[in-house]
């Protein structure tokens, strides 16, 4: 299928099984085709996408599931488009990939929750003359704002899951967060306030388990920590 | 074309290998 059929699909208002279905089909055909075919599917097709997101993240459907299903799917869709320099300009260029990310941090799905949160750690440690990593705080700031919780709770929230694969997410972009901070008080101020909020109880949980994306993550987090304490 | 490929594959990579962040030590 050509982008442009995909565009006029995304505009047909298909819901459910349909449009779940159309979903996975575009992340194959973004995934395995040229960079010229994501040029054409273009600005048009990510802003298709990303209304979509919003809209199926704001639905009280009847069948939720199928929803989370297709909000997933929306995410894997953006992570394929962002797989290239055209890709990542266009997303970094519009303003709600950033916030739309940070909404599909939710911890009830786990397996979505650990997609966003990877994305949202390799935007933040992007060289870029903006700084990334303080849009993507920004926006956790905003959406915890209006549901009146702390910041962080749902990296918290992501780190006290069962899933260990969720848990090493969370950290890497808690990893990203922190190192970007260019200012010693930044990176102290955010390491304090994760650690207040219940890091500390869960790192020492965390120690307990032998796997080695947590480990490297742990070790970058303790790392980091001790650094910045030398310089203090 | 082909260059211009990978690029969020590469940070996630370096991400969960911890290089994005050894990178940044002094």
């Amino acid at each position: 299928k050509s982008a442009m059929m995909y565009i006029q699909e995304l505009k047909s208002d298909y819901r459910d099984t349909q449009l779940l279905s159309c979903l996975e089909s575009l992340r194959v055909s973004l995934n395995n085709n040229p960079v010229s075919w994501v040029q054409n599917f273009g600005d048009e097709g990510l802003a298709l996408l990303l209304n979509l997101l919003r809209r199926l993240q704001e639905e009280k459907d009847e069948y939720p599931m199928m929803g989370v299903k297709c909000q997933h799917e929306i995410i894997r869709c953006l992570k394929a488009f962002m797989n290239n320099k055209y890709g990542l300009k266009s997303m970094l260029e519009s303003d709600e990939g950033i916030p739309l990310l940070v909404r599909a941090i939710n911890p009830r799905v786990p397996h979505m929750m650990v997609d966003a949160v990877k994305l949202l750690s390799a935007i933040s440690i992007l060289e870029h003359p903006e700084n990334l990593h303080e849009r993507v705080l920004e926006a956790i700031t905003e959406e915890a704002e209006k549901r009146d919780i702390e910041r962080f709770q749902p990296l918290l929230a992501g780190m006290n899951n069962h899933n260990i694969a969720l848990k090493g997410g969370c950290m890497q972009l808690i990893n990203a967060l922190i190192s970007r901070g260019e200012e010693l008080d930044f990176r102290i101020h955010i390491r304090s306030e994760l650690l207040r909020l219940g890091l500390r109880e869960q790192l020492t949980e965390v120690r307990k388990i032998e796997n080695e994306e947590l480990r490297v993550q742990l070790t970058v987090f303790d790392e980091q920590a001790e650094d910045d304490s030398e310089d203090l | 074309e082909n260059d211009e490929t990978g690029v969020m594959d590469s940070l996630l990579e370096a991400l969960q290998s911890g290089a994005a962040f050894r990178d940044r030590r002094k």
